[in-house]
């Protein structure tokens, strides 16, 4: 464990807690996107199917408990609970368009040819593009509450510290895993754009609106 | 088996 994997996941803890709260808090989901929290929730299901087999040490398993938990809370709260605030109409990306393809390179670019394998495999393609959505609803509705951009900052910012981790742990370790580094460079790219906005603006106090 | 990939990464 380096530091900038531990700062890597408590950024990411962040998020889910702030998305969370925001939808809990405000008892509507407005401007989120389901189908990107519905992916993620794939995500942490496929990469974490070890979690009862595969004990690594305390602090990996309560991540992977609250990670999985969490998500799982909030799409239900995006459908079911506060589902009549769920704007369905600008939540409209085509999620099979990345899962089908997304599937697909997991069987054909993978580490080993296994189930638990390719499911890992999968969850870290699915992971890089999973944000698509949430992105996408933005330019539909061409802005997002304050609240949201904070959410999207602390998650793209988890997987950068999670490259800053893998360049360390290939310095110092020598380890290094292609497929998690290639798809987290995809990951990361995908943010910079709402980086961008979210310095230039949100943080100077200003509204993140996109010129419609 | 550790193999290329780290399992102890979330």
């Amino acid at each position: 464990m380096n530091v900038f994997r531990l700062t890597g996941d408590l950024s990411h803890l962040v998020a889910i807690i702030l998305l969370l709260l925001k939808i809990w808090k405000t008892r509507s989901c407005a401007g989120i996107s389901g189908k990107s929290q519905v992916m993620f929730a794939l995500v942490f299901t496929t990469r974490y199917l070890d979690l009862f087999t595969n004990f690594i040490s305390p602090y990996n398993s309560v991540m992977k408990v609250i990670y999985l938990g969490c998500s799982y809370a909030t799409v239900y709260m995006i459908y079911m609970k506060f589902k009549a605030s769920y704007d369905g109409n600008h939540d409209t990306f085509r999620a099979e368009f990345l899962i089908i393809p997304v599937g697909g390179l997991a069987f054909l670019v993978n580490h080993e040819f296994t189930p638990l394998e390719i499911l890992w495999t999968f969850s870290i393609y699915l992971e890089s593009v999973a944000i698509l959505p949430q992105l996408f609803m933005i330019t539909k509705t061409g802005e997002a509450e304050t609240i949201t951009t904070h959410y999207l900052f602390a998650l793209g910012l988890y997987r950068a510290l999670y490259l800053i981790n893998w360049i360390w742990r290939y310095y110092f370790e020598g380890f290094f895993d292609l497929i998690a580094i290639v798809a987290g460079c995809v990951q990361t790219i995908l943010y910079c754009d709402f980086f961008y906005l979210y310095i230039t603006k949100v943080l100077h106090g200003k509204k993140l609106s996109l010129p419609a | 088996k550790n193999g290329p990939k780290a399992k102890d990464e979330l």
